[in-house]
């Protein structure tokens, strides 16, 4: 991982990039209620991934959002009774590749949970109640439970509650 | 290597104090 510092004024400079494929992604050190609205590279947009080839100079502009969507509810299990279950939202397409782009909540014994700061697009909810950390980034487990997965459309600014049946 | 340079950009100039770095990873 190659890192270069942020500047108050949001400049960064990051040296010795080797060819490669590659994803970017900010690191800060308050929670903020942010998200990416658009990374590019030389134009081009770069959210799922992009491919140094040579030493030549590159330019990378990063927009962030502070008006994401938001999402709560509560986890039923096939009994309709409330559940404890880990929470994923995964998102649709090239950003399942970005693991950043999932947002991932516990919910409660009585299956509440809340999902904040999410990017707006389409994604499918998934509510597990006994699944290891980050099995979901694995595009084959995944596959198994697609049909299991609840779709959500997130807007700029949105709110939404939903009810969600546990996956046992 | 190549250099990768550039900008975080936002509405909220009071965010901008917060990030520590931007990274890049295979």
């Amino acid at each position: 991982v190659l890192s270069g510092s942020v500047t108050n004024n949001g400049f960064f400079t990051i040296s010795g990039v080797l060819p490669g494929n590659y994803l970017a992604w900010i690191e800060y050190h308050e929670p903020a209620n942010i998200y990416v609205k658009s990374m590019r590279l030389d134009g081009v947009d770069a959210r799922d991934g992009f491919r140094i080839e040579g030493p030549s100079p590159r330019q990378m502009e990063i927009v962030l959002g502070d008006a994401g969507g938001a999402l709560d509810g509560a986890v039923l299990n096939d009994k309709l009774a409330p559940s404890a279950a880990t929470v994923v939202l995964v998102p649709n397409g090239s950003l399942r590749r970005r693991s950043t782009a999932y947002k991932v909540a516990v919910a409660d014994p009585v299956g509440r949970f809340q999902l904040q700061a999410i990017a707006p697009g389409d994604y499918k909810l998934f509510a597990w109640v006994d699944v290891e950390a980050n099995a979901w980034l694995d595009a084959e487990f995944l596959r198994t439970y697609e049909e299991r997965g609840f779709p959500i459309s997130v807007g700029e600014g949105t709110k939404a509650s939903v009810r969600v049946t546990a996956i046992p | 290597g190549a250099e990768v340079s550039g900008r975080v950009i936002t509405d909220n100039p009071d965010l901008l104090t917060r990030f520590d770095s931007v990274s890049l990873g295979g």
